[in-house]
C-alpha cells in the first residue's frame, strides 16, 4: 500500500498511452512516466492537470537546448546543406521551400540537383527553383551524384552564392551501395569546399514509426547529422520519434513541413510541439 | 527477439509442473510489446492479444514444457490467418475496361506502384495505359512518363481537373483497344476533405475495378487513422504495401488490416518496376513478431 490513490495508476496509463500513440516509441514512454512519477510522488502532485503539465515539461526539456539555430549565419560561404533520407520523406519539397526561406532573408541560393536516379527528379527540383529563384546545378540522368555535387559548390563559390541546398535520392539506410554514395557526395562536397557541408539534414516523415530511429542510427553513422527536418506534420501523425532520436543521438529539430506549398515551412518550437502532441 | 523474451518469462519457471494465469499474462505482455515496438497501432495490438489470451491460457500451454514455443505458434498462426486470410488476387472486369485507382498518402509510392503494376500486368499479356491525374506534383506527369516510356507502356496526360483527366484517360483507352487503366492520383491528407472529394468523384466518373492503398510499411501509429479515412471515403479493395525492402518491422500492416478488413495484395520491395511481389503473409508475420 504506497497512500496514493487508485486513479493515480490509471492516469499514468493514460499518458503513457498518449506517448505510443505518438510514436514516441516503448521505451521513451516507460522513461518518461517513469520519471513522472517519482517527480509526482516527490512533490505530491495528485491533480491530473499538474501532472500533464509536469510530463510537457519534461518533454520540452529533453527537446531543448543542443546546436546553434540550423540558419544561423556562418563566416564561410556558401554555406552548404546537405539533405538526406529514405525514400519519399520530403527532401525536395523541403528545398524548395527552404530555398525561399533564404531569399525571403536576402539570401542568394543555389540547388544541386544530386538525384541522379529518380525519374523526373531534375524535373521537379527545377521547377521549386524556379518558384524561390534559386539556381539550379545539375547533371545527366545517371550520371555520378557526387560530382554534381562538387561542381554545385564550386558553381556557387564561383557566383559568390551564399547558400548552397543539396538535394540527394531518397534512399533506405539498410542498402549499403547507396549509403556508401552518400558519403562520397559528402567528401565530394568537403573536396569542394573545406568543411562542408555545414549542415546534414535528415528529413523525416511525421508518419514513420520507429523505423525512424534507426533511419537516424544509420544516416548518422554514415555521414554526420547537424539536425532533422520532420515533414507532414499538417497531417494528423504526431511525430513523436524525435523524442527517442533526440535522446538517443541527440540530433535536434530545425524544421518541419507543414504542408505542400512553398511557405507550409516553419522553424521548430519545442512547446507548440509538445502542446500539439497532447492535443 | 521475441522467442527469447518468452524463454526470459518462462525460464525462472522452470520445473514449476504447471504455469498460472499470471504466467501467461507475463508472456502476453511480451507479446504486446514485440507489437508495438513493430509499429502496431497500439489498439490493434491490445485487441489481438485478447483474442490469443483464451487460447493461450488452455491446458496445453499451462503444462507445457515448451510454454513460449506453443505462445509463439498460437500468435503466429493467428496472424498469418488474419494477414493472409483473403485471395490476392488484383480484379479484373470481366466485361469491359479494368481500372485500377492507386490512392494514399504523400510520397507513399503510388506512381511508382503504377509503373510496377504497369510491367506485371504487360508480362501477362495485357494493354495496360497509365493515366497521369496527379495534377498537383512538380513534374507527377513527367515522372510517370518516364516511367512508362521506359517500360513501353503508354502514359496519358492532358491538362484539365484530375477528375475530368481521369475521365479522358478512360475514354482514350476505350478508343484505342486499351484493357486496362492504371490511375495514378495526387497523394493527398486524409484530412483534407477537398482532396478526398476530388477522390469521391474520380471514383464516380471511371467507376474503377479495384481501388488500391499504398501505403508505406514504415509508418507508425497513424496508419490506423489514414487507412480507416481511406476506406471510409471510397472503400478500398485492397493494398500495396511499399518499401519493404527496408527495415522497418511493417506492423502497420496489422493495422491497416484491422481497420479496413482489406486485404493486402502486393509488396514494393525496391524502386524498380520489377521490385513487386505478390504478399506472403507467413513472411510478414514472422517479421511483425521479430
Ligand atoms: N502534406 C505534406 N506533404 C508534404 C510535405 N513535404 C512534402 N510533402 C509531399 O510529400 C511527397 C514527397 O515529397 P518529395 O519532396 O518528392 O520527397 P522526397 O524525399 O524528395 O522523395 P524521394 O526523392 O523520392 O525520396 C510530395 O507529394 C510532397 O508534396 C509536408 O510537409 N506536408
Ligand atoms: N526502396 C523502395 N523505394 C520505393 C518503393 N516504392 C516507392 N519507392 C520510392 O519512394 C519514393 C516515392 O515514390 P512515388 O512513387 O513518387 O510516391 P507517390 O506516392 O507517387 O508520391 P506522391 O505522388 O508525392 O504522393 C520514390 O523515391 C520511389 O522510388 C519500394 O517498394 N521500395
Ligand atoms: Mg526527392
Ligand atoms: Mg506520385
Amino acid at each position: 500500500v504506497t497512500g496514493t490513490p487508485q486513479f493515480d495508476d490509471e492516469l499514468f496509463e493514460e499518458i503513457e498511452e498518449v506517448l505510443i500513440a505518438s510514436d514516441c516509441g516503448l521505451e521513451t514512454a516507460a522513461h518518461l512516466t517513469g520519471r513522472l512519477r517519482e517527480v509526482c510522488e516527490e512533490r505530491k502532485t495528485m491533480k491530473a492537470t499538474e501532472v500533464v503539465e509536469i510530463i510537457k515539461e519534461q518533454m520540452i526539456v529533453m527537446l531543448n537546448g543542443g546546436s546553434a539555430p540550423v540558419d544561423a549565419v556562418i563566416d564561410v560561404t556558401p554555406k552548404v546543406y546537405l539533405f538526406v533520407g529514405v525514400n519519399g520523406t520530403g527532401k525536395t519539397t523541403s528545398i524548395g521551400k527552404i530555398g525561399e526561406h533564404f531569399r525571403s532573408a536576402g539570401k542568394s541560393v543555389l540547388f544541386a540537383a544530386c538525384d541522379t536516379f529518380r525519374a523526373a527528379a531534375r524535373e521537379q527540383l527545377q521547377i521549386w527553383a524556379d518558384r524561390s529563384g534559386a539556381d539550379l546545378v545539375s547533371g545527366d540522368d545517371g550520371s555520378d551524384p557526387a560530382a554534381v555535387a562538387f561542381d554545385a559548390v564550386n558553381a556557387a563559390k564561383a557566383r559568390g552564392r551564399d547558400v548552397v541546398l543539396i538535394d540527394t535520392a531518397g534512399r533506405l539506410h539498410t542498402k549499403h551501395n547507396l549509403m556508401e554514395e552518400l558519403k562520397k557526395i559528402s567528401r565530394a562536397v568537403d573536396k569542394a569546399l573545406p568543411g562542408a557541408p555545414h549542415e546534414t539534414l535528415l528529413v523525416l516523415d511525421a508518419t514513420t514509426g520507429q523505423n525512424g530511429v534507426s533511419q537516424a542510427e544509420s544516416f548518422g553513422d554514415a555521414v554526420g547529422l547537424t539536425g532533422l527536418i520532420l515533414t507532414k506534420l499538417d497531417g494528423t501523425a504526431k511525430g513523436g520519434i524525435i523524442l527517442g532520436i533526440r535522446q538517443r543521438f541527440g540530433v535536434p529539430v530545425s524544421w518541419i513541413g507543414v504542408g505542400e506549398k512553398i511557405d507550409d515551412l516553419e522553424t521548430f518550437d519545442s512547446r507548440e510541439f509538445i502542446e500539439a502532441l497532447f492535443a | 527477439s521475441l522467442g527469447d523474451r518468452l524463454d526470459g518469462v518462462f525460464k525462472s519457471l522452470r520445473g514449476q509442473g504447471r504455469l498460472s494465469e499470471e504466467n501467461i499474462k507475463d508472456a502476453l505482455k511480451e507479446v504486446r510489446r514485440a507489437f508495438l515496438e513493430a509499429d502496431v497501432n497500439y489498439k490493434v495490438a491490445k485487441k489481438f492479444v485478447a483474442g490469443v489470451t483464451e487460447e493461450s491460457l488452455g491446458e496445453k500451454v499451462l503444462t507445457s514444457v515448451t510454454p513460449g514455443q506453443l505462445i509463439i505458434k498460437i500468435v503466429h498462426d493467428k496472424l498469418v490467418e488474419l494477414l493472409g486470410g483473403q485471395s490476392r488476387e488484383l480484379a479484373y472486369n470481366p466485361r469491359g475496361i479494368t481500372v485500377w485507382m492507386m490512392v494514399g498518402l504523400q510520397g507513399s509510392g503510388k506512381t511508382t506502384g503504377c509503373a510496377k503494376l504497369g510491367l506485371r500486368a504487360k508480362r501477362a499479356g495485357r494493354k495496360p495505359l497509365l493515366v497521369a491525374a496527379d495534377i498537383y506534383r512538380p513534374a507527377a506527369k513527367d515522372q510517370l512518363r518516364v516511367l512508362g516510356k521506359a517500360l513501353d507502356i503508354p502514359v496519358f496526360t492532358t491538362d484539365d481537373d484530375a477528375v475530368r483527366i481521369a475521365g479522358q484517360g478512360l475514354a482514350y483507352a476505350k478508343e484505342n483497344e486499351i484493357d486496362l487503366v492504371i490511375l495514378d492520383t495526387a497523394g493527398r491528407l486524409h484530412i483534407d476533405e477537398e482532396l478526398m472529394g476530388e477522390l469521391q468523384q474520380m471514383k464516380k466518373a471511371v467507376r474503377p475495378t479495384e481501388i488500391m492503398f499504398v501505403a508505406d510499411a514504415m509508418t507508425g501509429q497513424d496508419a490506423v487513422k489514414s487507412a480507416d479515412a481511406f476506406h471510409q471515403a471510397l472503400g478500398i479493395d485492397g493494398v500495396m504495401l511499399t518499401k519493404i525492402d527496408g527495415d522497418a518491422r511493417g506492423g502497420a500492416a496489422l493495422s491497416i488490416l484491422e481497420v479496413t478488413g482489406r486485404p493486402i495484395k502486393f509488396l514494393g520491395i525496391g524502386e524498380k518496376p520489377a521490385d513487386l511481389e505478390v504478399f506472403h503473409p507467413s513472411r510478414l508475420a514472422s517479421r511483425i513478431l521479430g
